[in-house]
């Protein structure tokens, strides 16, 4: 699975989920040194780290993402 | 250990550890459809796979590699 974050919706949601994604996603950024500052693609094995840390299957993560507009659909 | 190899260089060498470092920077080429044809970095695992397969360590691989020419310079 690949999920590409709209990091500029991220920086305007809320909530807690936002606020440990935004920390993951900034590690990441900082990493790559990838401040292109729009997207941010994370690994497929991420998205199952942070699915579990919030108690879903890695769909379900997906799916909660999508409803709250944070992905950008793959071209 | 972050390394680049230069695709262009890479093309023009020769002999079996060419071969296969080729075919593997095929397939990462292939599954990120990343065509810039001009460098590519791997990961520091599959560094290690690669190593091991050539009954290295891989700062041994490294220092081959950058001997052969194929290796460009972090910035
Ligand atoms: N397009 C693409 N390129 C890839 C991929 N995997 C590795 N690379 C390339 O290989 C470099 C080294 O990867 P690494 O040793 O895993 O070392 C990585 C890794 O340890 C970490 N990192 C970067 N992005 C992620 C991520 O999304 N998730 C995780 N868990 N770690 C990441 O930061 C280090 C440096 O990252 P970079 O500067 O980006 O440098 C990366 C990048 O140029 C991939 O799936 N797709
Ligand atoms: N900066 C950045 N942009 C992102 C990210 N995720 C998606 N994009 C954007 O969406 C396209 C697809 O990205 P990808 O799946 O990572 O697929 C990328 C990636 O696998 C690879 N790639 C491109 N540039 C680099 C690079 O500087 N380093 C590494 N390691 N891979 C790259 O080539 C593929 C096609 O790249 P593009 O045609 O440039 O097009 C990219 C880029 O415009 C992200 O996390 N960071
Ligand atoms: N062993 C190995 N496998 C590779 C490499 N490059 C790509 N792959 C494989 O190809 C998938 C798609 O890569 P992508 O299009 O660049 O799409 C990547 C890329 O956009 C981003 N990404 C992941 N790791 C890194 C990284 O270290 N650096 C950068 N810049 N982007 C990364 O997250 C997306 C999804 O990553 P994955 O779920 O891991 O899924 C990756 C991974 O399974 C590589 O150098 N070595
Ligand atoms: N997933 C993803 N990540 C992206 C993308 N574009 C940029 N990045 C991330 O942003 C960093 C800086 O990219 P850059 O300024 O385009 O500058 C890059 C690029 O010009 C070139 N480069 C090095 N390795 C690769 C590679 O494997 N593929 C490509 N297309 N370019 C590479 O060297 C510079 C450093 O590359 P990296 O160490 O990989 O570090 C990259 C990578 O971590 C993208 O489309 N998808």
């Amino acid at each position: 699975t690949k999920v590409t974050i709209d990091l500029v919706r991220l920086n305007d949601a809320n909530g807690p989920e936002r606020d440990l994604l935004y920390h993951f996603l900034a590690s990441v950024q900082v990493q790559r040194q990838d401040f292109n500052g729009k997207v941010l693609t994370i690994r497929g094995e991420d998205l199952r780290v942070i699915a579990s840390m919030f108690g879903r299957d890695t769909d379900a993560l997906v799916v909660r993402l999508e409803e709250l507009g944070l992905v950008v659909p793959s071209q």
